[in-house]
């Protein structure tokens, strides 16, 4: 069997030479990795933080802040939890492909050059 | 500042791929094209691969413990009330996970391998294909591609190689048989017509062929003198349909055969076989010959005496095969031995070291002898 | 509070032998 790989949603990123510098790429991708388990409600409840965006319902677990300066990252974790890390640049970037079962097709939507990568032990939030 | 959210659903199906220099440049060129393939059908599960137009990846999974969220920026319907923000600024942006990855592709360029399961061979009769073709499960050069791990470059460098040929769009082989056929009536037909072995186009040298031929029993074929001239010449460069005869590679071909035939019972002086093999060629054909253009084809048992020898006979595993050869001539020149070891030098060493980690070597005059150890 | 949000940290990070990739494996 064969498939092609459809690279058009990344056709503008890939003809102006543009790649990801900082936490999100151009198209608006991020990529977090943090070296554990990051358990999330799967459930709706009705609380401030389960919220609608279009047929999405989600739920906001975490809030991060990149210093840009010092590519130092951190992460609060539900109300409890901090966890220090830092922008890293990939080895190799990572093309971000999209296996549609539906109709067999295949799409390359983005690169990752960078992600925000956490692999400290959380600090209690003081 | 920015908010995190997940998605209480996620989606799974996004995979994370590695790209090399290479592939960063495939991508970048407007004109080329990526594909997923993998042998066999869609029940077969072969391993799968990444091509370009002429380059093979293989894929291999690489499994981790980390969590890895897929995240992406989106502007909330409603603004996002927050009980804290912890000592930071107001948060400016907000993203939300939808999907999550355990593992990652990485890329691994490989030497692609075209895939003949199911690809017949055609020895020339004139029934093939059967009427309705439904023996054959590659109906096509496309059905042929889509089914090889391979890319489009590499799987028609392999086909030409092995004597690939269409016949009524079926793909088959041209059995070793056929090919010596069709080979020696095209040289005759050729040189008949006083046509240019440095360039010899197709539409000329298929006329040639069949000047008087009863077209009804006829069964070379402008796509058999196609693969003929694939197999034993060299594309012109920017002229389509157009071959330079490759004089050594069809002499070898001769005389390979000409082995099979005078010097496979028991062996022959080179002499004579020198004779025997120049017989075999069309009258006054040009080609230069010189036994060393056959080693890898043959042995010496006794003295400089050849004897035909395959390597499809010989055993697969390195020592027992270096055993059966040196039963069979007790001392070699390297020169000799090395084409029946090679193939076996997976690890790309030098063939000299290969060959000493199982055999013994010895300068006798200006040569190395390779014997047993 | 029911609603838990945390990270069960992992002491290590382990990266798996690689293996070959089946087709199916691409749509599931």
């Amino acid at each position: 069997p064969s498939v092609n790989v459809s690279k058009r949603q990344l056709q503008t990123l890939l003809q102006s030479d543009q790649h990801q510098t900082s936490v999100s790429t151009p198209l608006g991708n991020m990529m977090l990795e943090i070296q554990g388990d990051l358990e999330v409600p799967r459930q709706w409840h009705e609380d401030q933080r389960f919220t609608t965006d279009g047929e999405h319902q989600m739920v906001r677990w975490g809030l991060l802040h990149i210093d840009t300066a010092r590519n130092n990252a951190t992460l609060f974790v539900g109300r409890k939890q901090r966890l220090l890390g830092s922008l890293v640049k990939l080895d190799t970037p990572l093309g971000l492909i999209k296996f549609n079962q539906q109709d067999g097709t295949v799409e390359m939507q983005d690169v990752f050059h960078y992600k925000v990568l956490f692999k400290s032990r959380p600090l209690p939030i003081m | 500042s920015l908010n995190l959210h997940e998605r209480l659903s996620t989606d799974g199906s996004f995979r994370l791929l590695h790209l090399t220099p290479e592939l960063l440049e495939v991508l970048k060129d407007s004109n080329s094209k990526l594909q997923f393939k993998a042998a066999g059908n869609d029940e077969d599960d072969g391993d799968v691969v990444l091509c370009s137009r002429d380059k093979t990846w293989l894929l291999r999974q690489k499994n981790h413990s980390n969590t890895v969220m897929l995240m992406h920026e989106f502007t909330p319907e409603q603004e996002t009330s927050l009980e804290t923000t912890f000592g930071l600024p107001n948060p400016t942006s907000d993203f939300a996970g939808f999907a999550r990855t355990t593992f990652e592709y990485e890329t691994k360029k490989v030497s692609g391998i075209i895939n003949l399961d199911s690809v017949p061979v055609h020895n020339g009769s004139l029934d093939f294909p059967p009427a309705d073709g439904q023996d054959l499960p590659v109906k096509s050069m496309d059905d042929l591609l889509a089914s090889s791990a391979c890319s489009e470059k590499e799987c028609l460098s392999q086909w030409n190689q092995l004597g690939g040929c269409t016949v009524k769009g079926y793909p088959c082989i041209l059995s070793s048989d056929f090919l010596s056929k069709a080979l020696h009536v095209t040289l005759m037909s050729a040189m008949a017509e006083s046509l240019d072995f440095s360039r010899l186009k197709l539409d000329e040298t298929f006329d040639a062929v069949n000047k008087d031929m009863d077209q009804d029993s006829n069964p070379y074929t402008r796509e058999v003198i196609k693969t003929t001239l694939e197999k034993y010449g060299k594309r012109v460069k920017d002229d389509d349909d157009c071959w330079q005869l490759d004089q050594k590679k069809v002499a070898e071909w001769y005389g390979i055969r000409a082995l099979r035939k005078y010097a496979s019972q028991s062996s022959i002086p080179p002499a004579e076989f020198l004779i025997k093999w120049k017989s075999t060629f069309p009258p006054y054909a040009p080609f230069d010959i010189e036994i060393e253009m056959l080693r890898g084809w043959f042995f010496r048992p006794t003295g400089s005496n050849l004897q035909y020898l395959s390597k499809n006979t010989l055993p697969s595993d390195i020592k027992e095969r270096f055993k059966m050869l040196f039963k069979l001539q007790s001392q070699w020149d390297m020169d000799d031995i090395a084409p029946f070891v090679e193939e076996l030098n997976t690890k790309g060493l030098k063939i000299d070291v290969f060959i000493m980690k199982y055999a013994r070597k010895r300068r006798v005059g200006k040569k190395f002898i390779i014997s047993s150890r | 509070d029911e609603i838990r949000i945390w990270v069960r940290y992992k002491e290590g990070f382990s990266d798996a032998v690689r293996k070959n990739v089946a087709w199916s494996s691409l749509w599931s």
